[in-house]
């Protein structure tokens, strides 16, 4: 059977709206320092999965999709 | 519990309050003793006081809005964003947002208006989002049933207000930790295969593909299922759960509760009046047979004969020696009872009648 992709593309929206929202990623190219295998969204994902309990693995896993598909508060999670 | 960044707070305890608009999913009474309530929950933990207002400016607008209303975050349609509300501060600080396209109930359905303005009035007040699933103040939306302050919400608040006047401070519930040795258990039951340890309002459920323990609400599974429960078995055969509360118990297969629950113990088990509550149950799959605990006696079941066995109950101390003689929980795995007393664990060999070890609480918590 063909792997369906590990993270589907409306997963990826989910996960950066997400952190967008509540972890106040921002998403200014000019603002983000590409430093190798410590982008903001994988310190995000880390922060947001420490915050819930989940396990700390920095990827968009099923577990951490699940939180962010619940309903919730709008307001963020970290200072804006 | 997390305060807001920079610890903003209301100079004033006494605050004033106006909903400026209605949500027409709800009668405006409905929705008027919603806040009412939500903001009760707050000055009993606290020298806060609030006062309503129905006309003019009001240090905590309420309203309801949608899409973009002209702050700076926009609600997003049906489910997302719930609401969202303002730190303390002048003009748009302390305000309430409820997004329009949600449909607001005072049931169990979704959203429950009464939770949601709870949590929000946290906000309001300089509370963050806390990490404590059992909190008010926890982002996600889950409603249980009853809607209170939990310890960490009242540490909270207390943290920015101080306490409250009344001479009796206000105690909410802690949400369990699994790896605290001092946990105890009010009921555990396997089900399909996995083992669910409850307490209070929540479950804590292991399983051998995801090792790590994963607590929640059990209305999360269940929203008719009481909180509190005090007794539960697997009745594998009818791939059923039963949980017991008092003398009355519901029976749930997969997420649905069975319809025509809750029934009477007495009734349904044989149980003479004098048997108020279960404190501990468990099925032995293979032979159909139920051991209801009750104090310091059990009694016998036949699943497939429905009915007790003659000559129960029997003491617990007698024919299950070394486990004391009251318990709190039990499960049966891989031929063993797993017997729950306070922070203590036996596991108990029913073949040979010896208790086989004794194990901390929390010892299938991986801690």
């Amino acid at each position: 059977f063909p792997t369906p992709p590990e993270t589907p593309e409306q997963d990826v929206e989910t996960v950066q709206k997400y952190l967008e929202n509540y972890y106040n990623l921002k998403t200014d190219g000019d603002q983000i320092a590409k430093q190798k295998n410590k982008s903001p969204v994988v310190e995000k994902l880390k922060q947001m999965q420490e915050f819930f309990g989940l396990k700390v693995t920095g990827k968009p896993d099923a577990d951490t999709l699940k939180v962010m598909k619940q309903p919730r508060c709008g307001v963020p999670d970290v200072a804006r | 519990f997390v305060l807001t960044p920079g610890q903003p707070q209301w100079e004033n305890t006494s605050l004033t309050y106006r909903i400026e608009n209605y949500t027409p999913d709800l009668p405006r009474a409905v929705v008027d003793r919603a806040m009412e309530k939500a903001f009760q929950l707050w000055s009993n933990a606290s020298p806060l006081r609030f006062t309503k207002l129905s006309e003019g400016q009001a240090d905590i607008m309420i309203s309801f809005v949608w899409g973009d209303h002209r702050d700076n975050s926009p609600f997003d349609g049906p489910g997302g964003n719930l609401a969202h509300a303002f730190q303390p501060g002048p003009n748009l600080g302390g305000d309430v947002h409820f997004d329009e396209d949600e449909r607001w109930t005072n049931d169990f359905r979704d959203y429950n208006l009464y939770r949601v303005a709870a949590h929000e009035l946290g906000h309001s007040l300089g509370l963050g989002h806390s990490t404590d699933i059992g909190a008010l103040m926890y982002p996600n939306y889950i409603f249980s049933g009853d809607v209170q302050l939990s310890q960490d919400d009242i540490n909270g608040i207390q943290a920015i207000y101080g306490s409250s006047p009344n001479s009796e401070q206000p105690v909410g519930p802690q949400t369990p930790q699994p790896c605290d040795s001092k946990l105890t258990f009010d009921a555990i039951t396997t089900i399909r295969g996995e083992i669910m340890f409850l307490k209070d309002r929540f479950y804590m459920r292991v399983n051998s593909y995801y090792p790590e323990v994963e607590l929640n609400f059990i209305s999360v599974f269940w929203p008719h299922l009481p909180n509190g429960l005090q007794a539960a078995y697997e009745a594998a055969s009818r791939d059923e759960i039963r949980f017991f509360k008092g003398n009355k118990y519901w029976a749930v297969q997969g997420q649905n509760v069975l319809r025509g629950y809750p029934k009477d113990i007495s009734t349904s088990f044989g149980f003479p009046q004098t048997v108020k509550n279960i404190d501990a149950a468990v099925s032995e799959e293979e032979t159909g047979k139920t051991y209801f605990f009750v104090a310091d006696k059990y009694w016998r079941y036949d699943e497939y004969k429905r009915s007790m066995d003659v000559g129960y109950p029997k003491m617990i101390a007698y024919d299950f020696p070394g486990i004391g003689n009251k318990v709190d929980a039990v499960f049966m795995k891989d031929g063993f009872f797993y017997f729950f007393h306070g922070t203590r664990q036996y596991k108990f060999d029913p073949k040979t009648k010896r208790v086989l070890a004794i194990l901390k609480v929390n010892s299938w918590f991986n801690c």
